[in-house]
């Protein structure tokens, strides 16, 4: 199931970036990738705005996940 | 895609963004 493989490597993704496992990435977490990935603070600004699709400031595995999906050329919506 | 290319639409660093996660994952 491509779906499900998909949504697995996604929450390992997920996770770098969520290091407490607080099950969501703020800001703040987004900008501690600064050093780890060769992205400057504002292009790690600009994918935040990009995956946190309802802007509330909390990017969620869900949002995250359908990111992905997008970057690797898939809908994943139901 | 070229990572850190200058100039790269939003797309571009979305894909970036996910490539450098990838790698950085598999130790790549």
């Amino acid at each position: 199931d491509m779906k499900r493989i998909i949504a697995d490597k996604a929450r390992e993704l997920f996770i770098v970036c969520d290091k407490e496992e607080k099950g969501f990435v703020c800001r703040r977490d987004m900008q501690r990738l600064d050093g780890e990935l060769p992205l400057s603070p504002e292009q790690l600004e600009e994918v935040f705005d990009s995956l946190d699709d309802d802007g509330n400031g909390f990017l969620t595995l869900e949002e995250f996940t359908d990111g992905f999906g997008g970057f690797l050329g898939l809908n994943l919506d139901p | 895609m070229e990572p850190g290319k200058p100039g790269a639409t939003n797309e571009g660093v979305l894909a970036n963004f996910f490539n450098s996660l990838l790698s950085k994952k598999t130790g790549a």
